[in-house]
């Protein structure tokens, strides 16, 4: 029986406005002790994604822009109703590791990462 | 049939030596497209980790200090015969999501992440 994301995912959920600097987005990172940080517009629709790895890229390239030259735009995403090995796929054809779990409104009611499918395997025994 | 570490991890693994800077690493981490950059003494051994999420924190609090003041030194690892079960815990235990796979002398011989353990779940059905 495969596990649906609904099952598996996190509710609890930090997201960011569009408004915001990358210093922003890297203060809730550390807080939160997370990776990923959807970002949304004004009226709360998913529009982008910034996470550790673009922050740490701004240091790289010495290139420290607005939050919404930054993010990643496309933004794949999960569904409630997805069956997690659908979701696992998406994480590896892309090379990513968490999706924002959206609902038909684009609204973020969930994240689901590579850490809490990996925590299938850790119950099992 | 629980898999091993060894037939999960990734042979290719990128590590920096501690005498580099931070933006070194961001570099490293950039054209890599990974997360966890483990850091290794002059005689090759595992010494530390630094990763996007640290160099997301020195972003957040506007202080960029030498790669060894940033990098974590308390190391989580793993092992060739590991069964990733016991991997999927330590992950989870301590909300990392890779692990440096080390031999008995501390060289880095691979990584195994929460992305490699994910897509065990990918290949079902
Ligand atoms: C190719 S991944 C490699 C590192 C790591 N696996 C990760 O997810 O960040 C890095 C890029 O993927 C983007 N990214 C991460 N999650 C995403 C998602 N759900 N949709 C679209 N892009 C995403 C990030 O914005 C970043 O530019
Ligand atoms: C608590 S985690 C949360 C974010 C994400 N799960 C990750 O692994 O980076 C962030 C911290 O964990 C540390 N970390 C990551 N992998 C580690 C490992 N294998 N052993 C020890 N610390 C590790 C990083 O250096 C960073 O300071």
């Amino acid at each position: 029986e495969t596990p649906l994301v609904k099952d598996v995912m996190s509710r609890k959920v930090t997201t960011i406005k569009k408004g915001k600097s990358i210093e922003d987005a890297a203060k809730l990172i550390m807080k939160g002790q997370f990776t990923h940080l959807p970002v949304i517009s004004e009226d709360d629709r998913l529009i982008g994604i910034i996470t550790a790895w673009d922050i740490s890229k701004a240091v790289a390239q010495a290139k420290y822009d607005k939050l919404d030259r930054t993010m990643t735009r496309r933004v794949i995403t999960a569904t409630l109703d997805e069956p997690i090995d659908v979701t696992a796929r998406k994480l590896e054809k892309y090379n990513i590791s968490a999706l924002p779990v959206i609902d038909k409104n684009r609204k973020v009611i969930g994240m689901i990462t590579s850490d809490d499918i990996s925590k299938l395997i850790a119950k099992r025994r």
